[in-house]
């Protein structure tokens, strides 16, 4: 059975899509697994982040499985021109699929059904989610084992970390799924900040010491940058420090969730 | 009549919540205008921006009028510490309001018909949106007279620009209020990117020119660190880089929109 982790933080901005799609993409390319990346965004930056990898999609994405058109993530999971690569991406209609089903018994279990199949075709699943706690970032808890939560080192960040814990705790008690924190990413790190980051790293230590991942992100252009050239970091700039350390957060993920 | 500007884009972290709090801050201050600061986004961060001038809230917000049970964002508007700023702030039930006024007739009208005793109290309404297109942000459009949208320089950021743009087509169209857009505002610019910032600015002259503010903000950890200290830029580090972009800002917008 694959681990499913999902990239989520409700602050904005802060490495979700950058982190997931670098991650997915060190983990198949550098430690042979079979990855599934999954964008539960309607923003769909996965596509375009990795323009030159996925081919351009023919429409069919998340909605067509939220709204039951199509009954398995696999069944929309396209290859990319990485080996051990796919995508299930997302589609334009994703907003008005959240309000549509919003009403419906058991909302928050339609992705954890419709990745039954998935779940036995790959090794690791990564969920890209959106900015906020909605019901897309709920179906990605519940279809998850484990949470990644990106934070830069900003205190509004901060706050939107406790929230996303808090959620994990209603989800577990609540709901009766047990999904596991598999740690937090701190990102964007500016070495010249040093007040400033000092100030958020001892607010995480504090509330979060053993769950702080080693591996950190520094702000690093040449992650934005591949993201113009619709590249992963490793095939732009392999020497950039965004791509060591990218590498390095691979490398960590899969001893602490026991892939390889 | 107060203007209502929208400060108000897709991509999470390029800037809203930042631009709204020093924008509504410098016009009260710089400007002498009545100015209301109203937060539409979950997550509070206009509170948190401002700890120091907005007194703890009671609990009362924004899920109070969309809910009906407080008549007018006037009725929760609170004093601060500035003369002449007043905030409207949100609420932790705000994305529990959000999917309960989704299935109401005339959802996306509410904020607006709650903000009629207000518009005669103020010059100036700055609402802060959360990184969606979902109901909240379109009851801010609906609220408007204006938008501004905050871009940093990123393609992943420009693709939300155009989806904002259409939307307000639609607002206008199907829905028949007229809400022009101020401007776009280029936020988080870093000096040190000059491909980059070439390859956006090249892209944003050719889609938005005229409507391109003139006025740019740079990267600068004053404001930042203003944030974590819970005031405005400009009593945080009034000589600061952050500071001046944001009085230019002031300035333009004034001008632009006729206030003063
Ligand atoms: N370590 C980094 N160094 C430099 N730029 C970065 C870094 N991480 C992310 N970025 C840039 O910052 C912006 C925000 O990153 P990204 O879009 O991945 O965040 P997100 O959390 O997915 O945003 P959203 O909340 O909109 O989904 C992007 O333009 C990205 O290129
Ligand atoms: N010009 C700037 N220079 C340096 N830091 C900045 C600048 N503008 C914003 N920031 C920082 O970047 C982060 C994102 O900004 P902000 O929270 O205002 O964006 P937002 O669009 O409101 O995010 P969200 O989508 O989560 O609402 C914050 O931590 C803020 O302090
Ligand atoms: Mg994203
Ligand atoms: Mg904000």
């Amino acid at each position: 059975e694959a681990v499913v982790l999902s990239v989520a933080a409700q602050k904005g901005g802060v490495g979700k899509t950058t982190t997931a799609v670098n991650l997915a993409y060190a983990l198949a390319r550098f430690h042979d697994l079979r990855v599934l990346l999954v964008d539960i965004d309607s923003q769909g930056h996965v596509a375009s982040a990795l323009y030159r990898l996925v081919p351009p999609t023919g429409g069919e994405g998340v909605s067509d499985i939220l709204l039951g058109k199509k009954r398995d993530i696999f069944e929309v999971a396209r290859p990319t021109r990485l080996d051990g690569l796919h995508v299930t991406p997302s589609d334009r209609h994703l907003n008005e699929t959240e309000g549509i089903i919003g009403a419906r018994i058991g909302k928050e279990l339609l992705l954890r059904q419709a990745s039954r199949v998935a779940r036995t075709h790959f090794d690791a699943i990564i969920i890209d989610c959106p900015p906020n706690l909605g019901n897309l970032t709920l179906n990605a808890l519940l279809a998850s084992s484990h949470v990644l939560i990106p934070s830069d080192m900003s205190v509004l960040s901060l706050q939107g970390v406790h929230d996303l814990v808090d959620a994990l705790e209603t989800v577990r008690e609540r709901l009766g799924h047990d999904v596991k924190l598999a740690g937090l990413l701190r990102t964007r790190v500016d070495g010249r900040n040093r007040t400033v980051n000092e100030a958020i790293l001892e607010a995480l230590e504090q509330d979060y010491g053993p769950q702080l991942l080693k591996t950190q992100i520094p702000v690093n252009t040449a992650l934005a940058k591949s993201q113009l050239e619709g590249r992963a970091v490793f095939d732009y700039a392999p020497a950039s420090t965004g791509a060591a350390a990218y590498r390095d957060l691979a490398l960590e993920i899969s001893w602490r969730l026991g892939l390889s």
